[in-house]
């Protein structure tokens, strides 16, 4: 269904920033982008800390596609993961 | 409020972050 290819997509998504495939995305990680996306560096660490839910400066999958999920469906959908 | 227009800002450059990654992954040129 559409849900499975949103986490297919999060999930191709999260290679293209984790290349070094460690299960996580540094800032490091992050501003390796700079070269592939028309993002400054400032919007990418932007881009970062939004992610970092829980700011311990590592982004998982988890993190990662709760994002991308806000970003298709609209923050609502995240209801069911509530932050604090 | 400023929270809000920084939520707000934040939308955006995810959208753009997200927007990009898609267009790089249908291969636009």
């Amino acid at each position: 269904g559409d849900s499975s290819t949103v986490l297919e997509k999060s999930h191709e998504f999260f290679q293209i920033c984790d290349t070094e495939d460690k299960g996580f995305v540094t800032r490091r990680d992050m501003q390796r982008l700079l070269q592939e996306l028309p993002l400054s560096a400032e919007e990418l660490e932007n881009v970062f800390d939004t992610l970092d839910a829980d700011g311990n400066g590592f982004l998982t999958p988890e993190e990662f596609s709760s994002g991308f999920s806000e970003f298709i469906f609209g923050p609502t959908a995240s209801a069911a993961t509530p932050k604090p | 409020d400023p929270n809000m227009k920084g939520a707000a800002a934040n939308e955006g450059v995810l959208a753009n972050f997200f927007n990009s990654l898609l267009s790089k992954k249908t291969g636009a040129p």
